[in-house]
């Protein structure tokens, strides 16, 4: 699936576009905590597989429950979204995007915005505690 | 920008790190080129260089394209999904969707194949991570997770800039403006 040129894509290719992988999750779109939706382990495998729900050592469930409510938070938080805790619209569209397989948050340690902010706090402690002496 | 937990790197004094393609992809000069391109942008910014290896084996990073579960615990997903993944330092595996609809020249933005994805784009955000640097949350950084098909985004920006100064020093030829005209093109392709 190389294809040197973009002009060089074969008709062929453009009338057999495959759906994207994680085109389906948009169908959780609206799902709110406290309810089970069929297939809403496979989002939750998607957070685990990034980093944002920690190692299990069982199957997930359909449920959404407060551990995907809380990935979805640190999701929205390390991609600037409006922090919900809910399928929105937006949170969704996003989620759906191409990206890197590598984990934004590894060993529990977000690599995003999470911990950026916890750095900029200590340093603005620093300076108070130098403005007060 | 961000690192990996504990702050994976190449060795002090590391100047040249070696890559080599996958000899099964039988890739062609066309394609080993926008990764040399790739790997330029990072060299321009800082003290490291890369060169092509003879050698698959003995290449400090190894490139190839895989589909599905290819042994490493982290198998592809097909078309879209995740793209590629590659690992920090100084482990030097970088590994490609090979079930993706790589596109390594033209303007990917305009392409009728919805599905179609900037091969460059893609290789210069997994060169960060085999340098060092994790994921950024700045969305003009090159190492922001995502990247929409039929998007290029080649330039790194100056968060990627500072973090891998940050941990292999500046290149002295860099000025922070010597590039910007190619860059400015790269956008405007």
């Amino acid at each position: 699936r190389l294809f040197p040129n973009v002009s060089a894509i074969p008709p062929s290719v453009l009338n057999n576009v495959t759906r994207g992988a994680w085109d389906a999750y948009k169908n959780f779109t609206g799902c709110r905590p406290g309810s089970t939706y069929d297939g809403l382990s496979k989002l939750k495998n998607y957070f685990h597989r990034f980093g944002y729900i920690p190692d299990s050592s069982s199957n997930f469930t359909d449920d959404f429950d407060d551990a995907l409510e809380s990935a979805i938070k640190t999701y929205q938080k390390n991609f600037k979204l409006n922090i919900t805790g809910q399928l929105d619209n937006s949170t969704l569209d996003h989620i759906v995007l191409p990206r890197c397989g590598v984990a934004d948050i590894i060993n529990g340690t977000s690599t995003m915005n999470s911990g950026k902010e916890n750095a900029s706090a200590t340093s603005t402690n620093t300076r108070f505690h130098t403005v007060s002496h | 920008y961000t690192y990996f937990e504990g702050t994976p790197r190449w060795p002090d004094g590391t100047q040249t790190l070696t890559y080599a393609f996958l000899p099964g992809n039988g890739l062609t000069d066309d394609v080993k080129n926008v990764f040399a391109t790739a790997f330029d942008r990072w060299s321009e910014v800082t003290t490291l260089s890369f060169s092509e290896a003879e050698s698959y084996n003995s290449a400090d990073i190894t490139i190839g394209f895989y589909t599905g579960d290819h042994g490493d615990g982290e198998p592809f997903d097909g078309v879209l999904g995740t793209l590629a993944h590659a690992f920090s330092p100084t482990n030097g595996r970088f590994h490609l969707d090979g079930d993706e609809d790589w596109v390594v020249s033209g303007d990917v933005t305009q392409s009728s194949l919805s599905t179609a994805v900037d091969l460059e784009s893609v290789a210069v955000h997994e060169i960060g991570h085999l340098l060092g640097l994790g994921h950024s949350s700045v969305e003009e950084a090159i190492m922001y997770p995502t990247i929409a098909a039929r998007t290029r985004k080649v330039n790194l920006a100056e968060d990627d800039i500072e973090g891998i100064q940050n941990l292999y020093g500046s290149n002295p030829n860099y000025n922070g403006t010597s590039t910007t005209s190619s860059r400015q093109n790269d956008s405007s392709h």
